[in-house]
Order: structure tokens, then C-alpha cells, then sequence
């Protein structure tokens, strides 16, 4: 579908790993 | 040392549109955490035309000063971004133009110790009034930092630290800030090489080993947030979404596994 604004349809994540 | 990098997502606005949030993200893409962060940002455009389009932060990520056309946010010592992590900082922008426009603005990040690469500590953006009337789908993803469980009434808790082998959750809100509804939504998920999805969601394909998955959500459909009036109805202008997700039990911790990114798209007008 048409959408206005494409740079805020995907964002980036990373997983913080902690120490056991 | 930290190196921070500062982005503005969602500078595009469709016009009749009177309020939109973008997103000022904040990526230390360093090898260590700042202890003092500071963004700033500057409407360079006179004053009748910052007043059509004003932006103004948002949440509780920083405390912050300032007025239409100059702010800054000093970033809180808990959302001070780690090596690889993201501090994400709403920005809402009020509308009031009556035609199409364009509003540029600097936004840049003071950083203590000082970063390793200032090239990219600053840098120019348009925000943009267009003449467009369609949907305008937005998401965004915070970093998983917490392990969760499953509670009794079904929801997640977060139980403390990620550690390698814990389960995690990938949790992301969309919402549809344009003038036309959407029906469906296709969601594209990839997971940081060492994590993987806990357990397929029903409307997903995994692929990848299990790192990455397509999900199509064919009877959700997303309303302007403009005529999301009632609570108790069910039409909803934004959703939140979560998968768990399980890191490999032989990660060598404490690291931040970088690269994973949620896309979505809106299936049908």
C-alpha cells in the first residue's frame, strides 16, 4: 500500500548479551 | 573510545496531518559508553516558518531545554547507549502549514569521554510537508536488554539481565500517523547472528535458521491515528508486537550482538 514516509518503516535493534 | 552517530527518521509528513512523532536515534557505534551525552538540535529557518512545524522532544529519555527554533536533551545516565546500543528520543512535530514545505534542521551530539569520530556527530535534515494523502506506517524497536518469562496471566515479565542461553523479547510498536487507513501488515524481522526465535508465531514464515521471519497480519488493520478516538472500540491506529527470542547458550557474554531490524509495510489501502 502507499505509504508517505518509508524512513521510519525500519529500525534497527541489537540484543545486550549480559555476563552469566 | 564511544562514537556516537545521531539519525531523524519520519521527517516526511503528509499535509492535514497535525501531529506526528519522528524519531531522533542516538547509535554508538563505539567500543565503549559515553558518561555524558547532550543532543542538539536547530530549526534553520526563520521564525515564521519554525512556527508551522515545530518539533519538540518527548518520553523520558533526556531532560531538556529550549523553544521552537533551538533545544537540546541531556540523555539520562540509564539511556546512555552502550557500545552497539541505540537511545531512541520521540520527537513531536505539531503541523500547522497550509501548503506543502520544507524545514531544515541540524542536529548534532556532544559526547564525554570525546567521541573517536566527530565526522558523524552531526548532520543536516529536511523535514517535509508533502501533498499526499495515503497512510504513513511507522515502527520502531528499542534494543532487547532483559530476559523475560512467561506470567501467570499469559503477558511477559522481564526477570533481570539476557544472559547467553536466556530468552528475550523483540518487542516493536507500529502505527499508521498518515490521513488512510491500511489493511494488513507485513512485518519482516532479522535477528543478530546468535539469536534466534523461540518459538515460530503463527503468522510467520522463519527462515534463516531461525533468524529471520516474514509475518503477514492479515486482518490487522491500522486507522489514522486522527480518528482513533474511542479506547474502548476496535480500531486501533497503532499495535505493539513481541517475539521471544533465545540467545545461543555458548555466547561469550557481556557482548551486543549488532544487525537486527524490523521492516513493515502496509498490505492494502
Amino acid at each position: 500500500a502507499a505509504d508517505v514516509d518509508t524512513s521510519d518503516n525500519q529500525d534497527g535493534f541489537a540484543v545486550v548479551v549480559a555476563a552469566k | 573510545g564511544p562514537d556516537l552517530t545521531v539519525d531523524l527518521v519520519g521527517g516526511t509528513i503528509p499535509l492535514g496531518v497535525t501531529s506526528k512523532t519522528l524519531t531522533l536515534r542516538i547509535t554508538n557505534e563505539g567500543d565503549a559508553k559515553p558518561t555524558d551525552a547532550r543532543v542538539y538540535v536547530q530549526v534553520l529557518a526563520p521564525v515564521d516558518d519554525a512556527q508551522k512545524v515545530t518539533l519538540w522532544p518527548t518520553g523520558a529519555l533526556g531532560d531538556c531545554d529550549g523553544d521552537v527554533v533551538g533545544w537540546y536533551c541531556e540523555v539520562r545516565p540509564e539511556h546512555l547507549p552502550g557500545p552497539g546500543e541505540t537511545a531512541e528520543l520521540p520527537v513531536s512535530a505539531g503541523i500547522q502549514a497550509r501548503q506543502p514545505m520544507n524545514l531544515e534542521i541540524k542536529a548534532s551530539v556532544e559526547v564525554k569521554p570525546n567521541d573517536v569520530d566527530p565526522a558523524d556527530n552531526t548532520r543536516s535534515f529536511t523535514v517535509r510537508v508533502v501533498d499526499r494523502p495515503a497512510a504513513d506506517l511507522s515502527v520502531v524497536a528499542p534494543d532487547v536488554t532483559k530476559a523475560v518469562r512467561v506470567g501467570t496471566g499469559g503477558g511477559l515479565e522481564p526477570t533481570g539481565p539476557l544472559p547467553p542461553g536466556g530468552t528475550g523479547a523483540v518487542r516493536y510498536t507500529i502505527a499508521n500517523q498518515g490521513l488512510a487507513p491500511v489493511d494488513g501488515v507485513r512485518v519482516e524481522l532479522h535477528l543478530p547472528a546468535g539469536v534466534t526465535f523461540t518459538a515460530p508465531p503463527g503468522e510467520c514464515v522463519l527462515g534463516d535458521a531461525g533468524r529471520s521471519a516474514v509475518c503477514t497480519y492479515d486482518r490487522l488493520a491500522l486507522i489514522p491515528v486522527k480518528q482513533d478516538t474511542d479506547p474502548d472500540d476496535a480500531l486501533h491506529s497503532a499495535v505493539a508486537l513481541q517475539h521471544l527470542v533465545t540467545v545461543s547458550a555458548d555466547t561469550r557474554a557481556p557482548v551486543t550482538l549488532r544487525g537486527g531490524t524490523v521492516r513493515v509495510e502496509g498490505l492494502r489501502a
